[in-house]
């Protein structure tokens, strides 16, 4: 599904430091309809990675899609995938475009 | 009738 985003990156990031440093706001019923970085905390993996940017928008998080998930729905979904012992990255799938 | 024009803003979670 992720093909058919217009204007969509593959950003992977590597587990690389004990956090992943990220703020994200927004979700399915609210003004935001899908997590938006507004925060990239230096030392963490996402800025490590260098590749995420505040202001991008996340669509999916290792190919699941974050549409029609409320916030803390996409948020648990994010922390999980920075927990699981079974990768040592994330894909986000992000765009710039809100 | 009464129409909702904005939604809630949302949280922000640190990851």
């Amino acid at each position: 599904p992720g093909l058919l985003e217009p204007m969509s990156t593959l950003v992977r990031v590597a587990k690389s430091a004990s956090t992943l440093g990220i703020a994200i706001e927004g979700g399915a019923n609210t003004r935001q309809p899908l997590p938006r970085i507004v925060t990239i905390q230096r030392g963490g993996s996402a800025h490590n990675c260098g590749q995420l940017k505040v202001g991008q928008v996340i669509l999916e998080v290792n190919g699941v899609s974050l549409r029609g998930k409320e916030h803390r729905e996409a948020a648990r979904l994010i922390a999980e995938a920075f927990k699981t012992k079974e990768k040592d990255y994330i894909d986000f799938l992000i765009t710039e475009f809100n | 009738r009464e129409k909702r024009l904005t939604l809630p803003p949302s949280e922000i979670t640190l990851l």
